[in-house]
């Protein structure tokens, strides 16, 4: 762990009255370490120890910690600033139905998400719709109908139809059916396929929806900041939900977005089942990039 | 006097952080850098051409490490399981494998043996009949082992060449279900003359969880290569890399698309030329 690397590095300090820049530097070193094993973006992990270091060099070492408890504290609190302090409520509209679009990378979990999301959506009181806007994927739809079925929430789909036109009909149908909000289910997608990417300003600019969620796999690695920072460029989203938070991965890729786009992560899938799905908890996370 | 310059205290970073940016991970990355400096230097390579094509030469030679994929088991049929964890294109890789193979005269069949997840059977019925070819099916909820055991007699029956099992996506970290694959394993390698086969899915946007997921699923699975996937997008797929340095599993094949052909065999020389 973060800690016990950072004991080593420190090992020698003794009863000295402040961490000197030379102490700071090695323990840097280590940190830099840590994030990268954790997939945090090199350049975020740059950005990070350098303020950290500024918050680092001067302390003064007190009797009641050691210093790489200190050090530990300042980079998990820099940490849990970076991942939290942002709305982390969805957003809907005053007059229903509210629109919540779900956008991001071929397999990062969004189907399963929106089956989450009626989930989650009723049981605080509402009343939702499942749209099936993947025309693409073999079995998309009948993957959204089988979950919509489990959980008893009527999904929307029209045979022949662009996506586009599926959402505007799936608006017409749910207003017609009192639905009070609506969940699209969109096909994965590069953020560097322009005609997929336009499909989904065609799409928003259609149906506006109230909030655009980009969803994204645990496990990303380094390209975590090129796939949010052009789906914000291109499309824009309020959110992110992280998913599959029930493997091993450190989750290093929460940081890098968060930092880079200022985008809160709203939730945290953690399973396969419809019922798998949570508030994001930034100090949970924090620790776990942290090792 | 130009020249000399390219080699700059800033050039090892940046070349180090190119391959960290690969997601090659830190040791990887190291080792690699640490390569091309005793090259460069006993080279004595100096311009900046010479120094790309160093590194590109250390990546080919680290991949080249991990050695070829095995050869088959001569015995027919051969049994694929095509495993890894949610959602990184293993349902399509065994479509596009299977494309491949009965290009190449095989005759093959495949293995619906997701029976778990919404529309798992349904996907892969789809892609055989895009590939046309006979496709083994049960119940959704059904016993996967139950598939693959019925797939390997119809296998038989039908002197099919290759079987290929699409199996259901699962985290390495839940032991319940690698027991499962684990279970599946076993019942293909008591039904076959020769012994199952394994490749392992690998999303080329994955960061170092790979190295665990390899590890793991090495356990209960004899891995012989990686299928790489999405790497039509902007990642770049270096885990493969960390992992084949820890574990020396080869890479077999990359998926660069959604459609039926679009996966091609792994070319370490492409590939270090699309690193730098
Ligand atoms: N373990 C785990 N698996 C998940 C989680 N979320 C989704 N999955 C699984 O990940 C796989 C992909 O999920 P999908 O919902 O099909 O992903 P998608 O983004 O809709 O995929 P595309 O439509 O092809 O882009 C499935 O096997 C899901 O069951 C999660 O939080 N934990
Ligand atoms: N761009 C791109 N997309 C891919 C590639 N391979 C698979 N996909 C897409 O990734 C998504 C997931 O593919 P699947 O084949 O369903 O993945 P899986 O591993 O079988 O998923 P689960 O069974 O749910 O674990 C689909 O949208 C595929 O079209 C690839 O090489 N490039
Ligand atoms: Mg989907
Ligand atoms: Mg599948």
């Amino acid at each position: 762990s973060l800690s016990d690397r950072l004991q080593g590095v420190f090992a020698k300090l003794r009863g000295q009255g402040k961490l000197t820049e030379k102490d700071v530097d090695a323990a840097m070193r280590e940190i830099r370490m840590v994030l990268l094993e954790a997939d945090v973006n090199y350049k975020v992990v740059k950005q990070f120890v350098e303020h950290v270091k500024e918050r680092a060099v001067g302390e003064g070492v007190t009797k009641s910690v050691t210093p790489a408890q200190q050090v530990v504290k300042i980079v998990y609190d820099e940490m849990v600033d970076i991942l939290g302090g942002t709305q982390q409520a969805l957003k809907f509209a005053s007059h229903p139905p509210s629109v919540i679009m779900l956008v991001g990378l071929q397999g990062s979990g969004k189907t399963t998400a929106a089956a989450k999301l009626a989930v989650m959506l009723r049981r605080q009181g509402r009343d939702p719709m499942l749209v099936a806007a993947d025309i693409y994927r073999p079995a998309a739809v009948e993957q959204l109908q089988t979950l919509g079925g489990q959980i008893d929430v009527p999904v929307a789909y029209y045979r022949h139809k662009s996506a586009v036109a599926i959402v505007e009909e799936a608006l017409r149908e749910a207003t017609r059916t009192g639905r009070d909000v609506v969940i699209l289910d969109t096909a994965g997608r590069l953020h560097i396929d322009e005609d997929m990417m336009q499909e989904l300003v065609d799409i928003k600019s259609s149906v506006p929806p109230g909030e655009s969620l980009l969803v994204v796999d645990a496990m990303t690695g380094q390209d975590a900041v090129n796939v949010a920072l052009a789906f914000l460029d291109k499309v824009d989203f309020d959110g992110i939900i992280l998913t599959k938070m029930d493997g091993d991965a450190r989750g290093g890729a929460a940081l890098s977005m968060k930092s880079v786009t200022g985008k809160p992560i709203k939730l945290a899938s953690v399973g396969e089942k419809v019922n798998d799905l949570e508030v994001f908890h930034p100090d949970r996370v924090a620790s776990r990039i942290l090792g | 006097a130009a020249a000399r310059k390219a080699i700059t205290p800033e050039f090892w970073t940046e070349a180090e952080d190119a391959l960290i940016a690969a997601d090659a991970g830190v040791a990887c990355s190291a080792r690699i850098v640490e390569n091309a400096k005793k090259r460069i230097i006993s080279e004595g390579i100096r311009d900046i051409e010479g120094l790309k094509d160093a590194f590109r030469r250390e990546v080919v030679a680290m991949l080249e490490s991990f050695g070829e994929p095995p050869e088959p088991p001569p015995e027919r049929p051969r049994v694929i399981f095509i495993a890894g964890v949610n959602g990184v294109g293993k349902t399509t890789t065994a479509a596009k494998i299977g494309f491949l193979l009965k290009e190449k005269g095989n005759k093959i069949l495949f293995a619906a043996a997701d029976t778990f997840r919404a529309a798992g059977i349904e996907q892969m019925e789809m892609w055989a009949s895009r590939v046309v070819a006979p496709v083994v099916s049960h119940q959704a909820g059904g016993d996967p082992a139950a598939v693959v055991y019925d797939s390997i007699e119809s296998a038989k029956a039908k002197s099919i060449d290759t079987v290929l099992v699409d199996t259901a996506g699962r985290l390495h970290t839940k032991k319940n279900l690698m027991e499962e694959l684990g279970k599946m394993w076993r019942v293909a390698d008591r039904q076959l003359p020769g012994r199952p086969e394994a490749i392992l899915v690998i999303d080329a946007t994955t960061g170092q969880n790979g190295v665990s997921q390899a590890r793991i699923f090495g356990e209960v699975l004899d891995v012989s290569s990686i299928a790489l996937t999405k790497m039509d997008g902007s990642a770049k797929g270096g885990v493969v890399m960390a992992i084949g340095m820890e574990l020396g599993i080869p890479v077999a094949y990359i998926g660069v698309g959604e459609g039926i052909s679009d996966l091609k065999p792994f070319d370490p020389e492409q590939y270090a030329t699309a690193l730098f």
